[in-house]
């Protein structure tokens, strides 16, 4: 299996590509895709060389052309469907955030157990009753399902996402869920990138 | 300045370090380290000696003892007051997400500019007005803020917050901000984990 820092360069190579993409360059080397996140140019090397990319010595990978790998490589040549469940503030800033759909993300459904929230209309997705849930995700053969619920139904409702085919799920409720291969949870938690800021904080002007 | 993939390698350190703390691990190799993020144990080694964190030949650290140094080295060693500006959706979940002052976090103020909001309460944090936001910042002597509003919004607020000897911005609108030493803005795109999940679920059972 990959490991997770490994995903987590690739995804910030391809950002890197894309913006070099916008502004025009036809090639990059793997020294200023490195230069531009701190790393060392031989781990760029390495990681792309793993899947199959190796760049011309001297003139390093064409930009377009990595880019449209790293997509490939990172499923994002196709678009994504993506169920959500739990509409309360979290879930209705996540409906309505622009950036989801930019990178080829469509939250298509939207589930709740609350009376006066189903049926109600967010951007233009209307809210269900879980009790459709099953039915609706199986149909519309959806793999990818964000839970923004409270933490007591996490375990319930991931359990019967995975059993109605969804295969990744992000959790934002406060418990840790993990599921065997192949299905895989990514557990967020925000004070990570507070705790970035700490350390930055406490670490610039030292050293 | 400590390029952005160590840091968050610190963090995942720091995260496991805990865990192995809480199941009553007395000492800890680079290997045990390094396993838990599929890592090199050599990098883990580097990252940490740049700390002055040497563990001892074949018996590794002391789990303790790392945890306390790493806690320091990421300034969890004393609790930060955070400001939040814009109670909106997002906002609203974040004021009341409890995972942040687990992790030594205070959100201590709240400011928005919408009328209907001003006054009121979300846990037991009254909403200000923003043109009381630069008094209350400097004399609260506040140093990190989440910004949780339109992105129009984003660069004439976060000028006003840096003004007021904010130091660290948290931004989750989707416009990129950016400062010069030796202020520190992480711009969040939460579909990042999104990506991570294709990836997963696009490589899981291949090579
Ligand atoms: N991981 C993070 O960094 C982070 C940050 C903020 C909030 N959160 C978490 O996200 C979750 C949502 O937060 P919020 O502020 O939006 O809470 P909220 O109470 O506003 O929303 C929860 C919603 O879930 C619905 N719900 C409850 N039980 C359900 C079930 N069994 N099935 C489907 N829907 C159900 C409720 O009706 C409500 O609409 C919480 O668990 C919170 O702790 C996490
Ligand atoms: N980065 C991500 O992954 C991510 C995810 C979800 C939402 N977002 C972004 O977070 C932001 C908030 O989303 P939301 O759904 O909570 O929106 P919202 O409209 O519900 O909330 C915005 C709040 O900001 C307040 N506001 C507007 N202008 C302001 C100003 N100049 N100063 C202070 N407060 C002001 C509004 O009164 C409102 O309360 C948006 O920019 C959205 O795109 C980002």
């Amino acid at each position: 299996r990959i490991p997770e820092v490994t995903v987590e360069r690739l995804i910030k190579y391809l950002r890197f590509v894309e913006e070099m993409e916008k502004d025009g360059m036809r090639n990059l080397t793997a020294k200023q895709i490195a230069e531009s996140l701190g790393l060392n140019p031989h781990l760029v090397r390495k990681d792309l060389a793993y899947f199959g990319q190796f760049g011309k010595r001297g003139k390093g990978y064409e930009t377009e052309k990595l880019g449209e790998t790293l997509r490939k490589i990172m499923g994002l040549d196709k678009r994504w469907k993506v169920a959500l469940v739990g509409v309360g503030n979290l879930g209705s800033a996540l409906l309505r955030y622009p950036g989801f759909k930019e990178r080829g993300f469509d939250v298509v459904c939207a589930f709740d157990t609350s009376p006066q929230k189903i049926g109600r209309q967010i951007e233009d997705i209307k809210i269900e009753s879980m009790d459709k849930m099953e039915e609706i995700v199986s149909k519309e053969n959806i793999k990818i399902a964000i839970l923004s619920i409270p933490k007591e139904a996490a375990e319930e409702v991931s359990d019967r996402l995975v059993k109605a085919g969804v295969m990744g799920i992000l959790n934002f409720a406060p418990r840790y869920l993990q599921y065997s291969y192949p299905f895989r949870v990514l557990n967020v938690d925000l004070s990570l990138y507070l705790e970035s800021l700490t350390f930055y904080l406490e670490n610039d002007g030292k050293k």
